[in-house]
């Protein structure tokens, strides 16, 4: 059986809410490893792969691999009945074709089950190489969603441009374009810096629509990493703290 | 659409 138990139950809620917008139905992994999900959105242009190791869990137990196909849309309806204090522990037996979520409230006067079917979902799994990239930048979370989001209201797509300068994001959309440089600072509190690591100047051009969905895993981390190399498709990567990720692949705009 | 990437292009099938 697989049985997975959760004290800070909104992280779940969060992770759930990071990917739904992006992915319809999915196939969670359980494993001894953690609960793991790779899946892609509708038109095959973006990737997000999620990890929350099992010793992140305060109890996890998984005694053969197991695959869990769950629509989000649904499984999110469940875990908003879940409150942000609330232990979640999930459940599943091996042959089972449900996945029950337990809600616990702190002072443990309120418990509640709720009962999500599982179905089965024809995916593809893609092998992910590591890959040395050319330019990884990190930078606050919520200041990447607020580019990303003023960004969109000028134009469609955004060009990434990152060199020893700085970060440069860049739209131009029918009432006119519109330039924002984010500059290497170390000198402020670590949450807030934005640190360039370049091996070589790379520029890259992205559809913002993708972009503002990864952004729905900002609750999750006071940072975001980018990872961008020429002609790849870039990392979006959201740190879990002591339990995992959630990473997004995105693939460039083909250029004229 | 057609001037954007499939990102399984970049990737192996496992």
């Amino acid at each position: 059986m697989f049985e997975a138990r959760l004290v800070q139950g909104s992280l779940l809620k969060k992770v759930l809410e990071s990917i739904k917008d992006l992915v319809t139905d999915a196939n969670f992994d359980c494993s001894n490893n953690g609960f793991a999900l790779q899946a892609m959105d509708s038109s095959h242009v973006s990737l997000v792969a999620l990890l929350l190791r099992s010793d992140g869990f305060e109890h996890y137990r998984c005694d053969r691999n197991m695959t869990m196909g769950m629509n989000l849309s649904n499984m999110s309806k469940m875990l908003k009945c879940a409150g942000n204090e609330d232990i979640i522990t999930m459940k599943a037996d091996d042959t089972g074709d449900v996945v029950t979520f337990m809600f616990e409230s702190p002072d443990q006067d309120k418990i509640s089950d709720f009962e999500l079917k599982l179905m089965d979902i024809d995916s593809e799994h893609l092998g992910i190489p590591d890959t040395e990239y050319a330019a990884t930048v990190k930078m606050p979370s919520s200041e990447f969603m607020r580019i990303c989001r003023d960004l969109s209201s000028i134009g469609d797509t955004v060009t990434i441009s990152v060199s020893k300068d700085g970060v440069k994001f860049s739209t131009t959309g029918d009432i006119g374009q519109a330039n924002i440089t984010c500059r290497q600072n170390t000198s402020v509190d670590k949450e807030e810096q934005t640190i360039i690591e370049l091996q070589e100047p790379v520029t890259l051009t992205f559809a913002l629509r993708y972009l503002n969905s990864f952004t729905k895993a900002t609750p999750l981390a006071p940072t975001v990493q980018l990872q961008m190399s020429k002609e790849l498709p870039v990392v979006v990567q959201y740190l879990i703290a002591d339990m995992g990720y959630v990473r997004y692949y995105l693939a460039p705009k083909i250029e004229d | 659409s057609p001037d954007q990437h499939d990102i399984t292009s970049f990737f192996s099938q496992r």
